[in-house]
């Protein structure tokens, strides 16, 4: 699976 | 990080700061709806899950210990502090907030990013705090003097919301790749919601009168 974009956010 | 979600932080930041000022500092709750507090807590909890687990940067750990710890103190200075749960206007703030966390649950369940209980809760945590404003906002309808921090509080809230949004679209066209669809479908609905609000406050701020949201 490809993988997700970061989850750097608040 | 650019700009905008700098600024979108420090104003979510503000808003919790200008809360805890009127809550620790003034020993009162009034205009505060405790539903949409609840909501915010059981949002950070949700989405914070990977906290001890996905180190991003020290920044990131920090603000999302302060987002837990204030969400959850604001819940706790409600229900049980002495003075301050005296001021909640508990008659006035009777939304059924209970029934917003099914349906976002259900929603996460169906549209997610990927099938795994984190990815499903972040879902989760992403469509819940969009509507986690409506108790508020019709708390906020119902209160006659709306004193200035209350006002304050819930205009630095729709201000990171707009903040955010021009950071996604910054980041659209500066990272490629990057692309949260359920962030920003819901995240868009999330700022609509402040629009009404927005409106009055801005014309109560130009007219130099007290802010009032009609009925």
């Amino acid at each position: 699976t490809a993988s997700l974009p970061a989850k750097d956010e608040l | 990080m650019n700009a905008f979600r700098l600024a979108g932080d420090m104003t979510h930041l503000l808003s919790v700061v200008v809360l805890l000022l009127k809550i620790h500092t003034i020993k009162s709750c009034a205009g505060i709806s405790l539903k949409t507090q609840e909501l915010y807590a059981l949002v950070f909890a949700a989405r914070y899950l990977d906290l001890f687990i996905h180190f991003i940067s020290l920044y990131n750990t920090v603000m999302k210990l302060v987002f837990l710890a204030s969400s959850f103190s604001i819940v706790w200075y409600m229900r049980r502090h002495k003075i301050v749960r005296r001021t909640y206007d508990k008659d006035h703030d009777t939304f059924r907030h209970h029934f917003l966390v099914l349906p976002c649950l259900a929603l996460a369940l169906l549209i997610n990013e990927r099938f795994t209980f984190r990815e499903v809760m972040w879902a989760f945590s992403i469509y819940l705090e969009a509507v986690a404003i409506l108790p508020q906002l019709v708390l906020l309808q119902r209160t006659r003097n709306i004193d200035n921090l209350t006002g304050q509080y819930v205009f630095f809230l729709g201000a990171y919301r707009v903040l955010y949004i021009l950071n996604w679209i910054y980041r659209y066209f500066t990272e490629p790749h990057f692309v949260h669809w359920i962030s920003w479908v819901a995240g868009i609905v999330q700022t609509l919601l402040y629009a009404d609000f927005f409106y009055y406050y801005i014309m109560s701020w130009k007219n130099n009168v007290k802010l009032e949201l009609p009925a």
